[in-house]
């Protein structure tokens, strides 16, 4: 009701917005996520990043802004300005440093309202930040399908999501599980990053085998959708993401911008 | 009450039950259980694993035993025997191939009752399953601190948690945020596994770098723990592991045994 009408209002002037999903945890969705936005910027577009993973908020350290204080204003919260002017809104603001996300739930009912705020942390990022006009807003969402729900009932507009796996049948299963239930909400999936496709040996730098499997190629063919980049495992690029500076996606955008 | 009774009766013959955890998803924190549990079972002891990550549930298909039909006998759920004749459960057994984890939760509540539902499969598979008489129980958790509270809740006798954690510093901050939650629910850290320490090269063998930082050094300092093992990457070992033979891990059990 209102509140639908609330994101819809505040997203009236983002062009697209795109979710960026991951079967399981580790296998550089918010790497991806991160470099997708820096190389979309990097190519003149105006651009967002939401980081609905409230457990594991990596995004924002990956775009050079963590911890920062968020403003709050009459008409809602500023977003952080990250590298190249990245807008990023992330849990890792509103987390005392070191602190999990823990909600004060009434004692006797522990599990019972997890599910419902966490879906009300995502509906105010959404409707709640001063996102502004924008090219792509991308949503990093948590490993599996908790959020597909909410975000195709907040967003109707959705562009659809890209897919983020690892080589190894172990990522494979986890992304097919997820993609039945983005299917039965009506979420398009645009293509596949296929990530740690290969080492960049740091000491006879070759391309070594590091995930064996074929994952991204059998995703794409069952989802119909194009492998938009297979990145290696690059242990220097590991270390700038971790200090704030993210991967060169040319490729990914590139192919990204042409959807 | 009854419940917590129920499942003091069923682990009265379990001499150790040790929980396995991690701060995110995708640092090795299943590998290193069937690892574990395979080097404590070559060593002659008795062993169980309880798969409680029930979105991806991966310990399973490592042990060797996957979606096996599980037998209902009427003092109980028949575990599956992996090699070496340890005793398995997971979820992954009865899901229907590659569908999720999802509840007929009533509609409108839709995110009301994942908690609760999955705070009661683990106290299910610890209560209800015939484990037998067992040197050791590995709990291999899901990422981050929602089961806590009910582990502890259900075995009060809990000899504490096995941190697995790759060295970067986005795993320590998982971690820390973690560890603080365990504290507060009584639960002792009795060791730190450092997982994907470097990387065996596929073409020139040598060992070469992957995950910068110093992470399971500063984890084993604040908590007090020793590093039981730090186990670096190496490709072979992915592909066995996935087709269902756990790796060698002889330091490690070695090091837990002395526990
Ligand atoms: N292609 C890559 N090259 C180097 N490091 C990577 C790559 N992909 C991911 N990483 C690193 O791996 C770790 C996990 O990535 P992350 O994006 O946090 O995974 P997820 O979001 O799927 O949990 C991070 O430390 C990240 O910097
Ligand atoms: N030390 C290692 N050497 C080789 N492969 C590993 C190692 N640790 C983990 N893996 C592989 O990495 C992937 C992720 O491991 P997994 O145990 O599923 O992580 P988690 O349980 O933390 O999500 C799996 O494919 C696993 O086989
Ligand atoms: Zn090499």
């Amino acid at each position: 009701g209102a509140q639908r009408r609330r994101v819809e209002e505040r997203l009236r002037a983002v062009r697209h917005t795109v979710a960026v999903m991951s079967g399981k945890g580790g296998v550089g969705k918010s790497f991806v996520s991160a470099a997708l936005a820096t190389a979309l910027a990097e190519a003149g577009e105006q651009v967002g990043v939401l980081d609905a993973d409230l457990h594991a908020p990596t995004a924002a350290r990956m775009l050079g802004v963590s911890g920062g204080p968020v403003e709050v204003r009459e008409q809602g919260v500023l977003p952080a300005i990250g590298a190249l002017g990245v807008r990023v809104m992330s849990t890792d603001f509103l987390l005392a440093d070191g602190a999990p996300l823990a909600w004060r739930e009434p004692k006797h009912e522990k599990f019972v309202w997890r599910g419902t705020l966490e879906a009300g942390v995502l509906r105010e990022f959404l409707g709640d930040v001063m996102w502004g006009a924008l090219d792509v807003l991308l949503v990093d969402l948590p490993p599996g399908t908790e959020r597909f729900s909410a975000l195709a009932e907040f967003v109707p507009s959705l562009a659809g999501v890209v897919v983020v796996t690892i080589p190894s049948d172990a990522s494979l299963r986890a992304v097919q599980r997820s993609l039945g239930v983005a299917r039965d909400a009506g979420i398009r999936v645009l293509g596949i990053v296929e990530n740690m496709a290969g080492y960049v040996c740091g000491r006879c730098g070759g391309l070594a085998p590091l995930f064996a499997g074929d994952a991204a190629q059998r995703l794409a063919a069952a989802a119909g959708a194009p492998i938009l980049a297979s990145i290696p495992f690059d242990p220097a690029a590991q270390v700038a993401a971790d200090g704030g500076v993210a991967a060169p996606a040319g490729a990914a955008a590139a192919a990204f911008v042409a959807l």
